[in-house]
């Protein structure tokens, strides 16, 4: 399978 | 004699604790196409835009010391969290570098 995509991750502080 | 030559230069931006947040943004972590944490965002009123010195667009390389080098979003975002969370230290030490230089 390919591989997990993460690019639209934001995490708010 | 010549211009210089520009270099990506990592800097140590010290966040002092004086927000209840410390307002900011991140996006990337291993495994993405931005491997390293990106800052995305920073909210007035908060720790880090009261310092002045972090921006938009700086790629954070530490944390305390700590490196976000190989550690996914996930990873890189509870180490951000547990600095800001800590009474150990009234401040964040982060080493950011302007991309793209």
């Amino acid at each position: 399978s390919p591989p997990k995509e993460y690019e639209d991750e934001v995490t708010f502080f | 004699t010549g211009s210089p030559v520009p270099v990506p230069t990592a800097t140590v931006v010290r966040v002092v604790k004086n927000a209840n947040t410390l307002g900011i943004a991140i996006e990337g972590g291993a495994n993405t196409r931005q491997p390293l944490p990106r800052i995305v965002t920073i909210q007035k009123g908060g720790s880090a835009h009261n310092c002045g010195q972090l921006k938009v667009g700086q790629v954070i390389l530490e944390v305390n010391g700590i490196s976000l080098r190989g550690r996914e979003h996930k990873d890189a975002a509870w180490i951000i969290a547990e600095a800001f969370k800590t009474k150990e230290k009234d401040h964040i030490d982060f080493l950011v570098v302007e991309p793209g230089l």
